[in-house]
C-alpha cells in the first residue's frame, strides 16, 4: 500500500485516524519534491503502540535509503522516541514514511497525523564545505542556486568554477613580464592560457622565473593537474609544476609559446617570469684608416647600427660617388649589412682654368688633394685680376677649391685698359 | 690726321680700323673709320660710321656682316698681319641725329674675343661721375684718315693712295672752349648745332686737326691719377672747310655723357 506524494506540501495520516488504526498494516508514503528542496516533516499528533525498540508498531522516516528516524509510543523513553515537537528534515528531495503495525494492540491507539512541506535548500551555505560549490560568488534562489565570477573571469562550462580568457596574448616587445592571472594570488581554475612572445627573427629570448613558483603537482605523476610548458619552434621546456622555480631558460628562439593549464581545483600562487631578448651578435667593427665609427661598443648585436665617418679631408667612394657618411647594420644572421669601406682622400681635381690667367700649384707634384693650395694669376701687363685680392685657393673637405673671400667663384682677368706697353713720347712744353 | 706725327706700333693698341662694304648698293659703297677697343669683344665708334651712306635723314644701319674690324694694325697695307674680326651686333645710340650728329656714338660687339698683347689692348672709359674734358687740356687722336686737307674722301678711297696715310698718324689737340666753338660754327651757319653732347678740339690758327677717315677714333686724355689713357671723345664731324683750317675746330662726341649708356649696353648684352 504505497502512496506517492509530489506536492510541495501535504498531509499524511494513519488509517482510520483519529480512530484506532487497524492491525497488520504496512503503509508507505513516498514524498518527492523538486530538486533544490528538502522535505520537512512534523507530526501534529502521534499515538502508536509502544514497544521495546519499536518492535511492534512504528513509523519509519527515511530518505535515499538512509533511515532518519523510527518513532513509536506515546512518549519518549530511553529506547524509543516519539516525534514530539521535533521535525524531520531530509537532505534530499525525497522522503519515505512507512507505518507498520503488528497483529494486536493491547489498547486502542489513535495513530498519527503529520504534515510535510518542501523547504528551500541554501546551497551557497550548505555546500560551502563540499568542494566549493561556487569558485567565486554563489547566489541562492528558491529551488536552486547559480555561480558568478569576479571581473575579468568567465564562468566555466561546469557553471561552478571561474576561468580566465587567456588564449591569445601576444607580446612583441623585446622585454617584459608575464605571469599567471592574479599572481601571486591563486590562479584561476579550469583555464588554458596561451602566451606568445613574437620578436623579429634574429633575437633570442630568455626567461627568468621568479622565486615564487607554485603550481599544483603530484608526488608520483609528472604535473597531472596544473602545468606550464614553454615551446619554441623546435624545442619544448617543461612541463613545470610544484614549488621549485625553473630559474632561467634560454630559448635561443625569437618566438616562444607559453602554455598554462589549470584544472578545476587547487589554490596555488602561480608563476611569473621576466623575458629579455638579445640580438644575434655581430663581429666587433673597427674604424677604417682615416675614419671613425660611432657608437663604439664592446659588443654589437642584431639591429645595432654603426655610423662610419671619414676624417676631415677624406670621403668614402661608393659606386663612383663620394659619400659623406656610411651606415651599416647588424643583421639577423650576425653579419654586418656591408663591409667597411675605405676612406679616400678628397681630390678636388684639376682646378678650373682662368681665361687669360694661369694657375700656380703650391704643393709638390701639382697635387690636387685635400689641403693643397693653388694660386690664380693673370697674364702680366695685359690683364689684371678682378677683384684684386688674395687668389689662393685651397682644396677643401667638400671637394671644391675654395678662396677665403670668393668661395668657389673664380676671379676674372680683365684686360688692362689705357696703359700701352709702349709709352707715347712725353709732352713737350712750348 | 692733319699736321700729325707717325705713330709707332703699340702707341695706340686700342686703335682699330673699321671697314664697311655696303653690298646692297650698286655700285657697292665702301668706306672706313676708326674705333677703340673697350674689352675682349666690345668696340666703341661713332654712330655715323655704321650708318648707311644715304644723303637723307633716315638712319639705316649697315648690316653687321658688312663690317670688318682690324686690330693691332699699324700699316693698312698689312691687314693680313692684323687681328681680323667680324661683327656680331651693332648698337647705335637711339637718339643719334644724322642731321646734327648729336649722340654720335655706337657700340660694336665682335663675334669672337680678342687676346691682349702689346699691339692689342683696350682703352679706358671715363667713370660715370667724370665730367667732360676741360678747355685747353690736351688730348691725342689717331687715325688712318686724310693727311692732305685739299682732297676729299672720294679722292682718298680712289686709286690715289698718296694722300691717305698708310701708317697710323696721331695729333695732339687742345680742347676748345665750348662757347668759342659754338660761336665759331654758329657764325657761319644756323644749321650747325654744337650741343652739350659734343666738345671741340683744335687750334684757332688751324694746321692740326682730324679729317675724313678718322671718324670713330678716340680722342684720348691721360689721367695721371690712374696713369691710364681714357677715351674722352670720338671723332665726329667738322665744317665743310678744309680740315685744319683756321677757326674750324673738330667736333667730338663727349663720351662722359654716355658713360652710363655704355655700361648698360655692355653689361646687358654680354
Amino acid at each position: 500500500n504505497i502512496t506517492e506524494l509530489t506536492g510541495m506540501f501535504g498531509q499524511i495520516q494513519s488509517p482510520n485516524y483519529p480512530e484506532g488504526y487497524p492491525s497488520d498494516l504496512d503503509v508507505t508514503w513516498n514524498i518527492t519534491v523538486p530538486t533544490g528542496f528538502r522535505i520537512k516533516l512534523y507530526f501534529m499528533h502521534f499515538d502508536v503502540e509502544p514497544s521495546y525498540l519499536c518492535e511492534y508498531d512504528y513509523v519509519k522516516v527515511s530518505s535515499d535509503d538512509d533511515l532518519l528516524e523510527t518513532f513509536c509510543g506515546r512518549e519518549s523513553t530511553d529506547t524509543e522516541q516519539i516525534p514530539g515537537r521535533e521535525f524531520v528534515l531530509t537532505n534530499s528531495n525525497t522522503m519515505t514514511v512507512t507505518f507498520k503495525t503488528d497483529f494486536s494492540n493491547e489498547e486502542r491507539f489513535t495513530g498519527f497525523e503529520a504534515h510535510y512541506s518542501a523547504i528551500d535548500v541554501d546551497e551557497c551555505v550548505e555546500k560551502l564545505d563540499e568542494a566549493l560549490v561556487c569558485d567565486h560568488f554563489c547566489h541562492n534562489y528558491i529551488g536552486g542556486y547559480y555561480c558568478s565570477c569576479r571581473y575579468s573571469y568567465i564562468l566555466h562550462s561546469d557553471n561552478r568554477t571561474c576561468k580566465v580568457e587567456c588564449s591569445d596574448n601576444v607580446f612583441t616587445e623585446k622585454s617584459g613580464v608575464i605571469s599567471s592571472p592574479d599572481y601571486p594570488n591563486p590562479y584561476p581554475k579550469s583555464s588554458d592560457c596561451l602566451y606568445r612572445i613574437e620578436l623579429e627573427e634574429g633575437y633570442a629570448i630568455s626567461l627568468q622565473f621568479a622565486d615564487i613558483f607554485d603550481l599544483e603537482d603530484h608526488p608520483d605523476i609528472l604535473c597531472p593537474y596544473d602545468y606550464l610548458k614553454i615551446k619554441t619552434g623546435v624545442m619544448e621546456f617543461g612541463p613545470f609544476c610544484g614549488d621549485k622555480s625553473p630559474g632561467k631558460i634560454d630559448t635561443n628562439s625569437s618566438t616562444v609559446q607559453i602554455l598554462f593549464h589549470s584544472d578545476d581545483s587547487s589554490d596555488n600562487q602561480g608563476w611569473k617570469f621576466t623575458f629579455t631578448s638579445i640580438g644575434a651578435p655581430c663581429p666587433v667593427v673597427h674604424p677604417p684608416a682615416n675614419g671613425t665609427i660611432e657608437p663604439v661598443q664592446e659588443k654589437y648585436s642584431f639591429k645595432d647600427q654603426v655610423q662610419i665617418r671619414c676624417n676631415t679631408g677624406f670621403k668614402f667612394v661608393k659606386g663612383g660617388d663620394e659619400v659623406e657618411a656610411y651606415q651599416i647594420e647588424c643583421q639577423k644572421s650576425g653579419i654586418w649589412s656591408s663591409s667597411i669601406p675605405t676612406c679616400k682622400v678628397i681630390d678636388c681635381g684639376t682646378p678650373r682654368s682662368l681665361e687669360d690667367g694661369f694657375i700656380t700649384f703650391h704643393t709638390k707634384d701639382n697635387l690636387t688633394m685635400f689641403g693643397s693650395h693653388i694660386e690664380y694669376s693673370c697674364l702680366a701687363l695685359y690683364y689684371q685680376m678682378e677683384p684684386e685680392l688674395n687668389t689662393t685657393y685651397t682644396c677643401m673637405e667638400n671637394g671644391f677649391w675654395v678662396n677665403d673671400e670668393l668661395g668657389t667663384d673664380l676671379p676674372t682677368c680683365q684686360p688692362v685698359c689705357g696703359r700701352p706697353a709702349r709709352s707715347l713720347p712725353p709732352l713737350n712744353k712750348r | 690726321i692733319i699736321g700729325g706725327r707717325t705713330a709707332h706700333p703699340g702707341f695706340f693698341p686700342w686703335q682699330l680700323l673699321m671697314v664697311v662694304e655696303d653690298m646692297s648698293r650698286v655700285p657697292k659703297d665702301k668706306w672706313f673709320g676708326s674705333g677703340a677697343l673697350l674689352s675682349r669683344t666690345w668696340v666703341l665708334t661713332a654712330a655715323h660710321v655704321l650708318r648707311s651712306q644715304r644723303r637723307d635723314n633716315t638712319i639705316t644701319l649697315v648690316p653687321s656682316e658688312y663690317v670688318t674690324i682690324y686690330l693691332g694694325l699699324h700699316d693698312v697695307r698689312q691687314k693680313e698681319a692684323a687681328v681680323k674680326r667680324t661683327v656680331e651686333r651693332i648698337i647705335l645710340h637711339k637718339a643719334f641725329d644724322p642731321r646734327t650728329y648729336n649722340n654720335d656714338i655706337a657700340l660694336v660687339k665682335m663675334k669672337d674675343k680678342v687676346s691682349m698683347n702689346i699691339f692689342v689692348m683696350p682703352l679706358c672709359l671715363p667713370s660715370q661721375e667724370m665730367e667732360g674734358p676741360q678747355p685747353n687740356t690736351l688730348g691725342l687722336v689717331a687715325g688712318w684718315g686724310i693727311t692732305n686737307p685739299n682732297l676729299t674722301m672720294d679722292d682718298a678711297t680712289g686709286s690715289d693712295h698718296a694722300t691717305l696715310s698708310n701708317i697710323l698718324q696721331y695729333v695732339k689737340l687742345p680742347v676748345t672752349l665750348q662757347a668759342e666753338c659754338k660761336s665759331s660754327y654758329e657764325s657761319r651757319s644756323d644749321s650747325y648745332n654744337v650741343t652739350d653732347n659734343m666738345f671741340c678740339a683744335g687750334f684757332y690758327e688751324g694746321g692740326k686737326d682730324t679729317c675724313l677717315g678718322d671718324s670713330g677714333g678716340a680722342f684720348i686724355m691721360y689721367n695721371p691719377d690712374t696713369q691710364t689713357w681714357v677715351a674722352q671723345g670720338l671723332v665726329s664731324w667738322g665744317g665743310p672747310e678744309k680740315c685744319g683750317s683756321k677757326r674750324v675746330y673738330g667736333v667730338y662726341t663727349k663720351i662722359s655723357k654716355y658713360a652710363r649708356w655704355l655700361a648698360d649696353k655692355m653689361s646687358n648684352s654680354s
